[in-house]
């Protein structure tokens, strides 16, 4: 603007700044020992919107878009967000809303700082940008946390978990007793014999077997659906949930004369076996 | 797991399609170097401590 050689450019706002409320919540005790986070549901109250306001919109744009994030901040006090929930929700809909922020406490989680608390930035958008977008995300309001709020709408965190000591595996196997029909889900014995095999002679120098475990058992079944619980999910198995590698020396022929060449192969022996959902999502990574 | 698995992942692992055929004389003429134990067991310890998440 106030530059003598470049012509001034006036711009027209197209997007409008969204709300947004951060959410704290105290985290200690809540969730035991030895437990598995199964989901986490954000329940937000959503106000009503007063109907004079609600006449005055157009059709075509009665709904706004609602984001929820984990804000994490670090020990030097930086912070960045890891989006987890994203949906539209309509003005003319007021009540609680629920969003599924499995993954924010699952992040949280791996920070392992109990005594930190679990912060939710939610951020109420427009549904879209453009010419036609309107204003009318201004008037999605939720109940927040604090003064001035009744307990009833007070936005709330829904912990599902499951304790692993009845519904996760035991562990070893007992080596003495057999696994029958419906034990629990254990690592067992299995050994593979190298030697024994064909293909092997001559070439497998090192080992000439090793132990590579095997998941039996079966794994009780929680009850009743869950808010989220899609269709996608099978039932809870018995499952190799760690494995490491296996070295393998073995004798490969150059210019005629056998060498020794050493060869890790992955994921040969189960280091753990757990209980899982069938099509469960693998939680996300945590990065420094 | 299975022999046949073990197989496929060595195979895999050093580009063959198949398994050598070698025979006793190529057995007893190759020896294991102190450097090439040194690398198994490197590998061996280090396969104990780092975990890998099933599938």
């Amino acid at each position: 603007r106030f530059s003598q050689r470049v012509r001034e450019v006036a711009g027209r706002l197209l997007a409008s700044e969204a709300s947004v409320h951060v959410l704290v919540f105290g985290m200690e005790g809540r969730l035991p020992p030895n437990s598995e986070l199964v989901q986490a549901v954000l329940r937000l109250f959503q106000q009503p919107v007063p109907k004079a306001a609600l006449r005055r919109l157009s059709p075509y744009s009665a709904r706004a878009r609602v984001t929820v994030q984990w804000l994490r901040v670090r020990e030097d006090s930086s912070n960045s967000t890891y989006l987890v929930d994203s949906r539209l929700v309509s003005l003319h809909e007021s009540g609680w809303k629920a969003f599924d922020v499995t993954e924010a406490v699952n992040f949280w989680r791996q920070l392992s700082r109990p005594g930190q608390p679990l912060l939710l930035q939610v951020s109420v958008q427009r549904e879209h940008l453009g010419p036609r977008a309107s204003d009318a995300h201004k008037l999605v309001h939720f109940a927040s946390q604090g003064r001035g709020v009744t307990g009833q709408a007070e936005p709330q965190l829904e912990l599902h978990s499951l304790d692993l000591g009845a519904y996760g595996s035991q562990g070893d196997c007992d080596p003495g007793v057999p696994v029958v029909e419906g034990a629990r889900c254990c690592r067992q014995e299995m050994y593979i014999d190298l030697r024994g095999m064909t293909w092997a002679q001559h070439w497998v120098l090192e080992p000439p077997g090793f132990l590579a475990y095997e998941c039996v058992g079966a794994c009780r079944q929680p009850p009743g659906p869950l808010p989220f619980v899609g269709p996608l999910l099978g039932p809870r198995q018995c499952v190799a949930s760690e494995m490491t590698s296996l070295p393998v020396i073995v004798s490969v022929k150059e210019g005629g004369r056998p060498r020794p060449q050493v060869v890790s192969l992955p994921n040969m022996r189960v280091e753990k076996c757990s209980c899982s959902w069938d099509g469960a999502p693998v939680p996300r990574k945590l990065g420094p | 797991l299975t022999g046949e698995q073990v197989l496929a992942s060595l195979l895999q692992q050093l580009g063959l399609r198949e398994a050598p055929i070698l025979d006793q004389r190529d057995a007893e003429e190759v020896a294991t170097s102190a450097h090439v134990r040194a690398q198994y067991v490197a590998l061996l310890q280090r396969s104990h401590g780092a975990r890998s998440r099933g599938k």
